[in-house]
């Protein structure tokens, strides 16, 4: 990378892995001792039986609540703290759903295609009363597709910061100051998944999942937006007003 | 900064 040396590229990684490590909501000890704890049969059917309104309220609950530590996420990364205000919160409202996405594939067993949710491990049927399976669904495939790649923490830390230190978000003040720190954290994720990874193209794998990210994220609001166009008061009166303030 | 008010609260707050 011209420009830039190995010590700060270094400083750089090791500034967001230790970012993400302090706010990744579950420990990786945390996640393994979860592992194989699932809902039970009748759990899932106590979920399938919930009101559509109700279950979108709880997962509205659990999005924001995830949001918040990649907030936290985002604060404790030097270069992020360095882009103006306007910037940040920007970069935040666009990517912190799709940094939660992929932050779910540390929670996701793509054994028996299940995802850790409100305390325990559950597959996609479990969400059937939200009345979306194609997002459900196109979520499940992408945390699986990532699982296969089997990025370590280092590599998620450093994918998750890329993806939200990114320049293609619109409206951007300082555009070139967001791409200058973006290069940096992909030369540094580069250089971590060269001695990681046999496969010589895992990185531009990884690259190659992020327009299904948009996608995902753009499927979410065209279902919130069907779901508020039938519950309204729901939304309004109900929903986390940070989830309200970024999707709405 | 008008627009997501809880957003710049939350990056303006210390550390939680």
């Amino acid at each position: 990378a011209p420009g830039v040396s190995m010590g700060e590229l270094d400083r750089i990684a090791q500034n967001i892995i230790k970012s993400h490590l302090e706010t990744c909501q579950y420990t990786a000890e945390e996640l393994q001792q979860l592992a194989w704890q699932t809902h039970s049969y009748e759990e899932v059917k106590m979920y399938q039986s919930k009101s559509r309104e109700v279950l979108w309220q709880q997962c509205a609950i659990q999005i924001t609540h995830a949001i918040q530590y990649v907030v936290e996420f985002a604060k404790r990364i030097t270069g992020f703290m360095e882009l103006c205000q306007n910037d940040q919160i920007l970069l935040l409202k666009s990517g912190c759903l799709e940094v939660v996405l992929v932050r779910m594939c540390r929670a996701f067993n793509p054994l028996n295609n299940t995802v850790l949710f409100e305390g325990k491990y559950g597959g996609m049927q479990m969400f059937k009363a939200l009345g979306c399976d194609d997002l459900v669904s196109a979520v499940f495939d992408f945390a699986k597709s990532l699982c296969s790649l089997q990025l370590t923490e280092e590599e998620i830390a450093l994918f998750s910061a890329a993806v939200l230190i990114s320049t293609d978000r619109p409206w951007l003040m300082e555009p070139r100051k967001v791409q200058k720190l973006q290069e940096k954290i992909y030369f540094a994720l580069q250089h971590i998944m060269q001695k990681n990874h046999m496969d010589e193209d895992a990185l531009a794998k990884l690259i190659g999942r992020i327009p299904t990210l948009a996608a995902l994220c753009t499927l979410h609001t065209e279902e919130l937006q069907a779901f508020q166009q039938l519950h309204p008061e729901t939304v309004n009166v109900l929903f986390p007003p940070l989830y309200k303030e970024l999707f709405n | 900064k008008e627009k997501h008010k809880i957003l710049h609260r939350l990056l303006q707050n210390s550390t939680s």
